[in-house]
């Protein structure tokens, strides 16, 4: 995946049944981000696979004052690209999940 | 820790906490 500066991992353990995920994000490489924001600082959150998306999250995490505003498309990429990586690991190994 | 903070925003709750240096370092 593009390298965003930004990393996003699984905040918990993930039990392949809940549609809940705990993610967490940072800021990796604060020179690859446009905008003002806390780069020492990690945030967790919930993110539910069939509800949420990450634009919305990312909109949230701007509105919060995580982010600029011109930062939340590479926040939202992030999410996304580890988002899709949990699917499809749950998709390949359900039985030991 | 003390340092964590929970920012409430469109009923999304984050939870923010320091980075532990070792994983800024890790990339």
């Amino acid at each position: 995946a593009e390298d965003t500066g930004l990393r996003v991992e699984l905040a918990e353990e993930d039990d392949c049944s809940n549609s809940s995920l705990a993610l967490r994000l940072w800021v990796e490489d604060p020179k690859k981000l446009k905008g003002k924001h806390k780069d020492n600082e990690a945030i967790e959150f919930s993110f539910n696979l069939e509800t949420d998306t990450p634009e919305e999250v990312a909109y949230e995490m701007v509105r919060s004052g995580f982010f600029h505003e011109s930062d939340s498309k590479a926040v939202a990429k992030s999410i996304r690209d580890r988002v899709t990586l949990i699917k499809k690991t749950r998709e390949k190994k359900p039985a030991s999940c | 820790s003390s340092l964590t903070q929970v920012v409430h925003s469109a009923g999304r709750r984050f939870i923010v906490s320091p980075v532990p240096e070792s994983r800024l370092r890790e990339s």
